[in-house]
Parts: structure tokens; sequence; C-alpha cells
């Protein structure tokens, strides 16, 4: 993810961290106006500290491969179905990507699973402009046999008498299943619905329902048809967390360019 | 051995040839401090900052510095100012005026992926991080 420049005459400009040769002129700030600089830049930033992640936090292959595509590195590109989300990221100069909260409600029956998502860190003088709730399908888990149907509900908790429709999608046979293995179901999510789901709490839920569209159909295979919303026994952090769903919300701080306009220049 | 590079006594002198001056010593800085004002390489590397436990990419990038100086008279590749030229002309006349600043006229964004203090993973574009171009 190096950004190109010009090369100097003699080592790509690069200033070691302690000069090679003591000089007053060199002379290191002192820890005090250093730990200054940092906070100040790191407040330019938006962090109220500099983060202090746990070791080996995993990074979904979608914020890899925004970036990735951002930079115009396209041949690092992971996911085989990536595509760039231009509508929501022509305002946006922020996004951010939640896993959900890994407590799951669910009645088999019913075919209804609950998930929720804490999106309290999203700062205050942030505008959250779309999101999206991204779900995989996979070959690794099962709707059944027969086409199927996806209705996405806005929900606050598992039984919620009045959860609000938000889309229906009828889930097909997946081409894209089939040659890589996996695709992501992408389902957006507007800001005024943002605003009124979570209403201040932080808190965003969704309730999934899968119907059989046709449950007369036997002719398809059923492992064309999967939705990976639960963790399988066994499986690893790592792989878990690529394969979890995804809330990724699009938001703009008030400073400088969305991220569409890559490279442009202010005077 | 060439005895061209030679002193007055037909001896060589390394003193300016032998010592190569790499990575922005303070004998290059003054060298370039000297030169016409322009865009010069730096490389931030997050690593030498300890920003690289959080910042998942870029690892480091070009930001550019400028440096050189307002010379009478400014040339037009100098991207100078009317406030500078005007600046500069009286610097040439009355040495007390000072030469107009060698300054950043237009930056660039650069787009980082890090960890947020809840772990999470973000993606921001932060403006104003790369020199595009220097001037008076």
């Amino acid at each position: 993810g190096r950004q190109g420049g010009e090369s100097s005459e003699t080592d790509n400009g690069r200033v070691p961290p302690t000069p090679s040769s003591p000089s007053p002129a060199a002379a290191l700030p002192d820890p005090g106006l250093a730990q200054t600089i940092q906070s100040l830049l790191l407040s330019r930033l938006g962090l109220q500290s500099q983060p202090n992640p746990r070791p080996d936090v995993p990074v979904p292959e979608y914020l890899l491969d925004l970036y990735r595509f951002h930079q115009q590195q396209y041949h690092l590109l992971e996911d085989p179905t990536f595509s760039f989300p231009s509508h929501h990221i022509q305002q946006a100069n922020t996004i951010r990507s939640f896993h959900h909260s890994g407590k799951l409600e669910s009645k088999t029956t019913r075919n209804l699973v609950h998930i929720s998502f804490n999106i309290s860190s999203i700062p205050q003088d942030e505008t959250v402009l779309s999101a999206e709730l991204r779900l995989l399908r996979s070959q690794a888990a099962s709707l059944g046999p027969g086409p199927h149907r996806l209705n996405l509900y806005l929900s606050k908790h598992y039984e919620d008498p009045e959860p609000m429709l938000l889309e229906t999608r009828l889930l097909t046979s997946c081409l894209h299943c089939i040659k890589a293995g996996s695709f992501w179901e992408a389902f957006s999510l507007n800001a005024d619905l943002l605003r009124k789901a979570h209403g201040g709490t932080g808190s965003l839920g969704f309730l999934l329902e899968v119907r059989p569209e046709n449950s007369d159909n036997q002719s398809e295979q059923h492992q064309e048809r999967h939705l990976r919303v639960s963790r399988s026994v066994g499986q690893d952090d790592h792989s878990w967390a690529q394969e979890r769903p995804l809330l990724v919300t699009y938001s703009h701080d008030g400073h400088g360019e969305p991220l569409v306009k890559h490279g442009r220049r202010t005077s | 051995g060439n005895s061209n590079w030679g002193d007055d006594k037909g001896e060589v002198s390394w003193s300016d040839r032998g010592r190569v001056k790499r990575n922005g010593s303070p004998a290059k800085l003054k060298r370039l401090s000297r030169g016409r004002c322009r865009r010069h390489p730096l490389h931030v590397d997050f690593r030498d900052v300890g920003w690289h436990k959080w910042i998942i990419a870029p690892s480091g990038y070009d930001a550019f510095f400028c440096l050189g100086e307002c010379r009478y008279p400014l040339a037009d590749h100098m991207n100078a100012s009317s406030h500078a030229v005007v600046q500069t002309m009286v610097n040439s006349v009355n040495g007390a005026v000072p030469r107009a600043c060698c300054v950043p006229t237009s930056l660039s964004p650069i787009a980082l992926l890090y960890l947020d203090n809840h772990d999470r993973v973000v993606l921001k574009n932060y403006q104003d991080m790369v020199v595009e171009s220097c001037g008076c």
C-alpha cells in the first residue's frame, strides 16, 4: 500500500529516526513535546488517543479489498466477486466495519435469526450516510433444497412484535458460489433508516427470515444456496472472522475529501 | 588517484568526494536549503514513529517536504504568489525584509486502514498528508 513518489539521488528520501552523526541541529525533541505533537496529529485523525489493539485482530477481507481498490492495486484483490460500492462511497471519507455481537437468537422451526451490531463507537460528530449488511453465501451452510427467499427486517430484538421489512430477496442458484466457493449478499441501508433503527442506543438489530420460495421444486442442489450467520463447530477465529455477518458504515467526519476522489489535490 | 582531482600540491583530496551523505543528514539539508525552492522526497515509515501496531496499511508513505530559497527574480515555475513576488523584489533592495517562504502550495490526501480504540477496522481518507507541489 505504499504510495508512489520521486526517488532522491540517494535513498528515496528515507530519514532515519536518529541522525547518523550527533549534531545540535539534529537533536531530537524532548519526549513531552513529541507526545504533544503526536496527540495533535491523532486528534486530527479523529482519535482521542493512540489505539493499542490486541495482537492478531482479524481484518475483514472486504475492508482490505476496499483499500486495495482505492489504491488501484487491483491485482491484490482477494475476493473475485468484489464490487466497489461507488454509490456508498461517493460522499463518504470514512468506512467502518462491525462484526455482529456474537449472540445469535434463532428458531429453526421458523427459520428466523436475529443478529445485532454495536455501533456506539461511531463518533458523534461523524455523519453516517449509508450502510451495508453483508451476509456470506457459501457451500458450508445449507438452506435446504429449492430456491429460498430471504426477508430482512429491522428489529430491536428477537421478540420485536413489529419488525420493519427492509428488503426481500430471492436466493436462487448462485453461480458465484459454485465458482468462487462463496459470495457476499449485500443489503443497503440509508441514513434515515439507520438513525431510526438504533434510535440513539448505538445498537442495530436485524431479523433474517428464510422461506422456501417453492417447496415443490426439488430439482436444484441445496448446496448452492447457503447463508453464513453462525459459526461452525470447531471453526477457528480467523476463518470465522472472514465469514461472519459484517455491517459496514459509510460516513463523513466533516474533514477532507471523500474516498472516491483518489489522489485529489487541495490548494 | 586522478591528478586532475588533486589540490595545488598534486595530492588527491577526498573531503568533498569520498564521503557519501545519505538520508537527510544536516549537511545535505543545508545544501538543499541553498538551492531553489522545490519539493524534496521524504518517506514516512509508520514503524519509525511506532504507529505500525494500529495502522494496517500502508506501512508508510511518501510525504515530501518543501525546502529551498525564494530568490529574486522568481521564475514562473516557482509557483509564487503575487505577494511573494513583491516581497522578493523588496528583499532584493532591502535585505532587512526577509525572502518569501518555500511552502507547500498543494496537498493531497492519503487513505489509512487502521484499528481504532475498539479493535475495529476503519478506512479513512486523511486530507493534506502529501505535498504535491511547493512554491514561494
